[in-house]
């Protein structure tokens, strides 16, 4: 057990809540507790140790930042994964008006054919950024969908490619065998495609956010994340974990349930916004 | 596994005659870590210990009794108590049509659990039940709850984009009651419990129409906000109930805990799947385990 006059057991406390309750887990908030134990010296005070753990946190995060991927191919091709109910959908909207606020010309692909309502979900976002959605009947293969949709890009000279998959627990084989092939097949439309996969992070979620960035990197070449729902209560402490373990950037997040409700991740004001 | 970490930190209390706060000190500790691990909020692992340690102190430990094994016994028995308390069943004791209302942050399920209830409630209790799409504001929420209840052949009300929650809810009672429903379920959209504007829409729905059952659903995947959260809505609605989805999942699903410790709501149903039929009643054993894991 670690002590001096500054590092006291009230002290552990009021940080172990901070750290924990902003949804860091185990590994994390131990990683941390040790570096402070080990430093324990150095500190005059609590707000020294708050400082200090900020300034550790944000260079995992500066670490492994990456500016959200500039469009290299035409089209470039994004596929969004992640579980059900994260914001896949509703942020493929968002960023529709992104690149069309660029200049760019998007295409979506309606890959989920299995929700109800899923594909007209989409094509309301697609009518409010005026753009084309690539869509099958429901129950259609969400590989033709996907292989459908790149071919039509192609050919329509679009700048972009967004591909909506359904909403899938990492721990389901047969589902995650379905995007396996669903990458495999826009591949075989377009060689080194998808050029970006993003798995897409509910902010409410507690450590399975963790399982959920491995398991689906195991599938997939997970290359980034968008995190959603951060105008919400949640802190979203799990990224660090993720930062740490998988490397991956987290991109961009989501603030609301409108249009123009993303924006660009800056781990300065997340680390800040953790110890709020 | 927990339970293999308690038997080895306890192998060392074999015949020590009592448990003292010393030699329980790094059960408690390994105790504490698995419930933070499995998204347990961190003030309620906290209370939850201190009643495990109260219940464990001064325990004599019989020289045939694995001492781990009875720490372990004792908190399973307290996590038990916590979720298997109230009334797990659903509240339609009422002169029909019982009126449910569905609540809860965006994408926790609300809509698919609406439509799970309703086949439940007209397969397995041969009720007449009347869906009803309260979220205007969500692309295709209505076409979505339309859609499944048209998949299970369950009447739902006419909304449309553009009309208002309230005046839906309302108006859906009077059409429940023309056509003889049983049970009417409300579905809402996801609101954040930090939305005023939002808390307040829900708050009118649960107002002008009265349900019987107001039911908070929650993704398993919550972590340690799901406290305030659920203290929220509870604080808003009252909440009757609570519904845990995305059970199929892998999630430790500690938000259980967190929600019942903040609402003293019974959990009534577990999600097990995207499926209409992939819905159980819950059962705390269950879930108990889960959390222990
Ligand atoms: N408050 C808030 N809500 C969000 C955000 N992103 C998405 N949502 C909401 O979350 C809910 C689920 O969003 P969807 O886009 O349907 O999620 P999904 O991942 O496509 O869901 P599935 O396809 O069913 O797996 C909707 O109510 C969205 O409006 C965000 O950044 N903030
Ligand atoms: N695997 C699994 N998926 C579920 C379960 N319950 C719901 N889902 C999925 O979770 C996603 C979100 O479900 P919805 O019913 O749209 O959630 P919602 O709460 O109505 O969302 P909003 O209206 O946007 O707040 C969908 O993909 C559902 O199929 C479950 O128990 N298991
Ligand atoms: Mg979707
Ligand atoms: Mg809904």
């Amino acid at each position: 057990l670690f002590r001096n006059n500054v590092v006291d057991d009230d002290l552990i406390e009021e940080l172990e809540e901070i750290l924990y309750t902003a949804d860091m887990g185990v590994a994390t908030v131990s990683w941390l507790m040790d570096l402070v134990n080990k430093n324990r010296s150095q500190f005059k005070s609590g707000d020294d140790v708050k400082l200090f753990l900020k300034e550790k946190i944000r260079e995992v995060l500066v670490q492994t930042y990456k500016p959200f991927p500039e469009l290299t191919e035409k089209p470039t091709v994004f596929l969004m994964v992640g579980v059900n109910g994260a914001g896949k959908t509703t942020t493929i909207g968002k960023l529709a008006h992104k690149f069309i606020a660029q200049g760019k010309v998007p295409v979506l692909a309606a890959g989920d054919t299995f929700r109800a309502a899923a594909v007209e979900q989409l094509k309301v976002w697609g009518e409010r950024n005026n753009c084309t959605v690539i869509s099958d009947k429901d129950g259609a293969d969400p590989a033709s969908v996907a292989f459908n949709a790149v071919n039509s890009a192609v050919s329509k000279g679009a700048d972009v490619l967004l591909v909506d998959t359904a909403g899938r627990l990492q721990n389901r084989v047969n589902l995650m065998e379905e995007l396996i092939k669903i990458n495999r097949v826009i591949g075989k439309a377009k060689e080194g495609a998808p050029h970006e996969t993003i798995i897409v992070i509910d902010a409410n979620n507690g450590q399975n956010a963790l399982t959920q960035a491995k398991q689906f990197s195991e599938a997939v070449k997970v290359t980034g994340i968008i995190v959603t729902k951060l105008d919400g209560s949640a802190k979203g402490g799990v990224l660090i974990g993720i930062a740490k373990e998988l490397g991956l950037p987290v991109y961009l997040v989501g603030v609301g349930e409108k249009i123009e409700d993303l924006r660009p991740f800056d781990p300065n004001e997340f680390v800040d916004a953790l110890f709020e | 596994q927990l339970t293999d970490k308690l038997e080895a930190t306890f192998k060392k209390l074999r015949g020590v005659g009592k448990l003292t706060e010393d030699n329980i000190k790094d059960g408690i500790r390994e105790l504490k870590l698995s419930l933070l691990e499995a998204d347990v909020n961190f003030k309620v692992v906290k209370e939850l210990v201190e009643k495990v340690k109260e219940r464990a102190l001064g325990t004599e430990v019989a020289k045939s009794i694995n001492p781990g094994q009875m720490f372990i016994k004792i908190f399973h028995e307290e996590l038990v108590a916590m979720l298997g308390e109230g009334d797990h069943s659903l509240n339609l004791n009422v002169r029909p049509p019982a009126i449910i209302l569905m609540a809860g942050l965006q994408g926790s399920g609300k809509t698919t659990t609406a439509g799970k209830l309703a086949f439940l409630l007209k397969n397995k209790m041969k009720k007449r039940v009347l869906l009803v799409p309260a979220d205007v504001y969500r692309p295709a929420a209505i076409d979505q709850l339309k859609t499944l209840a048209a998949k299970i052949d369950v009447d739902v009300y006419p909304s449309e984009v553009g009309m208002d929650p309230v005046d839906i809810a309302v108006k859906s009672v009077e059409y429940g009651k023309n056509n003889v429903a049983d049970v009417i379920i409300i579905d809402t959209a996801g609101r954040l419990q930090v939305d005023e504007e939002m808390m307040d829409e829900i708050e009118n729905i649960k107002k002008a129409v009265e349900p019987s059952e107001i039911l908070f659903v929650a993704d398993a995947m919550t972590g340690q906000e799901a406290v305030n959260v659920a203290a929220e809505f509870h604080k808003r609605l009252s909440i009757t109930g609570v519904v845990l989805t995305k059970m199929d999942g892998d999630a430790r699903g500690g938000a259980a805990l967190s929600i019942n410790a903040a609402t003293g709501a019974p959990l009534k149903f577990v999600g097990m799947g995207e499926k209409i039929d992939q819905f159980e009643v819950f059962h705390p054993e269950r879930i108990a385990g889960r959390i222990v894991g």
